[in-house]
């Protein structure tokens, strides 16, 4: 599923 | 992805890269806060156990390997390889005064109850305080190697730039995460006294040292 927004972050 | 943030995740690179640099070429971590660097080592591994299971972009997945990587490879070098340079007696700040409070943070305040939000949230809070121990000895030791200063610098941007790509991430794609905001509020705010020494002796020239 789409990764939880701040999860594209590092 | 926007040009704060990548200049951002550039600027905690060449911050990453440059303190594995000074310790390898100069054989010696002298200044440097070994319980910052574990600290840095356990933020990036409790924030990137989905790197396994959550695929988000080959940039995303090899600069998480390039950190643990480093991260690592500084922290063996400070106790393993060079551990006779390590400056143990002015590397005094209680960690466990950080990691405690702040693992109990991460159980009360989270997004989701569960074991990877709660271990991400850990990561977020323990970085906005991880640079302390190293902040504390170097006003122990009253001075900073210039290298040491670069690589504080290029530390400290890297959050504050992450804090305009959130004001960014917030009007072009309504995206904000309050806890990633507050904790790189806090991490910012506590080096703006090195940054303020920074930029008024380093880039001047002169030698980071602070009234003993």
């Amino acid at each position: 599923e789409e990764p939880a927004a701040g999860k594209d972050e590092l | 992805m926007n040009v704060f943030r990548l200049t951002g995740d550039l600027s905690h690179l060449v911050a990453i890269i440059l303190l594995l640099l000074k310790i390898w070429k100069t054989r010696s971590c002298a200044g440097i806060s070994g319980k910052s660097q574990v600290m840095f080592a356990l933020v990036f591994t409790t924030r990137y156990l989905d790197l396994f299971t959550n695929f988000i972009s080959p940039y995303n997945s090899v600069m998480k390997v390039i950190y643990l990587g480093c991260s690592y490879a500084t922290v063996y070098m400070i106790y393993m390889k060079f551990k006779a340079s390590y400056d143990g007696n002015h590397d005094t700040f209680r960690a466990e005064f950080l990691i405690i409070p702040v693992g109990g943070l991460a159980f009360l305040v989270n997004h989701e109850f569960t074991p990877l939000e709660i271990l991400w949230t850990f990561s977020i809070y323990l970085e906005s305080v991880a640079i302390l121990p190293q902040l504390f000895m170097i006003t122990k030791t009253g001075e900073a190697e210039t290298i040491t200063t670069h690589y504080l610098f290029a530390l400290g941007l890297y959050r504050a730039l992450y804090l305009i790509n959130w004001i960014w991430r917030y009007y072009f794609e309504g995206f904000f995460d309050l806890i990633a905001i507050v904790a790189g509020c806090v991490q910012t705010i506590l080096y703006c006294d090195f940054f303020y020494l920074y930029i008024t002796k380093v880039l001047h020239g002169k030698k980071l040292s602070l009234p003993a």
